[in-house]
Order: C-alpha cells, then sequence, then structure tokens
C-alpha cells in the first residue's frame, strides 16, 4: 500500500501548477525515498524531472515501488478541490488502479475525498547525466519570471550570455531587441534577494522563451531559480523545494534543449 | 527562427 499524508497540502497543488500546461500525463515513481516524476513534454523539447522527499511527509508509507499513471489535467481539476490549508494525504493500493486524495481542514471539521483513476503507462525515463555546468546562475524566481515574461515582447527565443561580469539576457524580433543584465550581488546580506554566478567558463546560448515561461510556473515553490549552462547541453532550470528551517524536501528541474544557431 | 535541438538528443533512454 502507498499512503503518504502532506501537512502543507498547498505544496502539492503549487507541484502541480507547475508542470500541468507542460505535461500532458507523467507516472509518479513511489518508493522509499519519496514521489519522483520524470517526463518529456509531447514535442520532447523539454524534460521534467521532480521529486517530492518522503520525509517531507507527516506521514508516509510505501511497502513496495509503485509507479502511479496520472492524467495531470485530471489531477490538477482534483487538485484545485483543495484549500490551500488543507492537509492532502494520497493514497493507492499496490494493485491499485485507482488513486485517492483526501483533503482536510485544518479544524478537521471538512473531511473530503477523490478517487481518480489509474493510467497505464510505459515508464520510459531518460538517463540524465550529473554535469558539472560552465555556469551556475542563482538569482530571485520572481526575476526569472519577469525576464522572461519582459523579453517575449520582442522574439520567441533570449540569447543568455554568462561571464563573470554577470549575466546578460537578450532577446531580438520584428518590433525590436531588448537587453536585460544582472550583476553579481555585491553584499549578500538577503540571500533570496541574491544574483550568484559561479562562472568556470563564459557561455552563450539560445532558449525558447515558449518553454521558460511555462518552467517560471513553478516559482511560488521558492524565492530562488538556478539555471545551470554548458554549451552544448540543455539547460536546466531548478527550483528547490526547503521547509523554513530551509531543508531540502524535493526539488522541480526542467531540461531544455538549447536551439542551434544558424 | 533558430531550429529547436530535441532532449532526447543529450540524454538517452535508460
Amino acid at each position: 500500500m502507498f499512503e503518504a499524508r502532506l501537512v502543507e497540502g498547498s505544496l502539492l497543488k503549487k507541484v502541480m501548477e507547475s508542470i500541468k500546461d507542460l505535461l500532458n500525463e507523467a507516472s509518479w515513481d513511489c518508493s522509499g525515498n519519496g514521489m519522483c516524476l520524470q517526463a518529456m513534454d509531447s514535442s520532447h523539447v523539454a524534460l521534467v524531472s521532480l521529486m517530492l522527499k518522503s520525509d517531507g511527509f507527516e506521514n508516509y508509507r510505501c511497502d513496495r515501488s509503485i509507479s502511479l499513471g496520472i492524467n495531470l489535467a485530471s489531477m490538477s481539476k482534483i487538485l484545485k478541490c483543495a484549500s490551500n490549508d488543507d492537509i492532502i494525504t494520497i493514497r493507492a493500493e499496490d494493485d491499485a488502479d485507482a488513486i485517492t486524495f483526501m483533503f482536510e481542514s485544518p479544524k478537521q471539521d471538512r473531511v473530503s475525498d477523490y478517487e481518480m483513476k489509474l493510467m497505464n503507462l510505459d515508464t520510459e525515463h531518460l538517463g540524465i547525466p550529473d554535469t558539472e555546468y560552465a555556469c551556475v546562475i542563482k538569482m530571485p524566481s520572481g526575476e526569472f519570471s519577469r525576464i522572461c515574461r519582459d523579453l517575449s515582447v520582442l522574439g520567441d527565443s533570449v540569447i543568455i550570455c554568462c561571464t563573470k561580469d554577470g549575466v546578460r539576457f537578450s532577446a531580438k524580433g520584428d518590433l525590436g531587441n531588448g537587453n536585460i543584465k544582472l550583476a553579481q550581488s555585491a553584499n549578500v546580506d538577503k540571500e533570496e534577494e541574491a544574483v550568484v554566478v559561479d562562472m568556470r567558463e563564459a557561455v552563450t546560448l539560445t532558449f525558447s522563451l515558449r518553454y521558460l515561461n511555462f518552467f517560471t510556473k513553478a516559482a511560488p515553490l521558492s524565492s530562488q531559480v538556478s539555471l545551470s549552462m554548458s554549451e552544448d547541453v540543455p539547460l536546466m532550470v531548478e527550483y528547490k523545494i526547503n521547509d523554513k528551517e530551509g531543508d531540502s524536501k524535493g526539488y522541480v528541474r526542467y531540461y531544455l534543449a538549447p536551439k542551434i544557431e544558424d | 527562427m533558430d531550429p529547436q535541438a530535441a532532449i532526447d538528443e543529450y540524454y538517452i533512454l535508460n
């Protein structure tokens, strides 16, 4: 049997919002370590890899590893029936063909449960090698969302140029062109507001803004986002999921293949 | 518009 109880139910609601526009269906791979999900978007341009660690749940029981095939649009609709301050419990029997979601109000005076059919999905997974990236940019997640939104008015691609001085985002199109330069933060008193560039070597790559704007749907999960880049490998955009003490409860990682320069 | 690469050109199926 699989059963996981999440006191901060809003976290699962935010995770669903961060993937439902990019993925149609995916399998939650549940094991003793936690709940993982990995899937490509339908055009195989982007890959999502997320994890909710077992110790982020108040109760977590996984008698044996189980893969739950889910239609994400349906799961998202059901999670919209949960209030932000509800406790959410996910349950599935080992040989289940359905998954149950239970939403409890904080005062336990309102309990609702929803059962959803599971799908048989072939769980093909891509091997994502550990990569020493040439550049890792840490910045406020709201700032990254704004840059992707603003530059989208100019064109469908963004050139991200990372040097030791900082990072520049550029876009051009029929309307004109635009550049946004972020300097490294000098004094890092408030970490979540800092821009930190860890550069081994300078990198310049071009990416689709359409996909980056899908990724920024994860911004409510974390005040910070990290962009990891190396020449000729996909960009990794990571939103870490930490608890109030800053301990890791998981992450949402997006991988995006670069555009190929003419 | 620059042509877009696919992610599974970089990461192989397990």
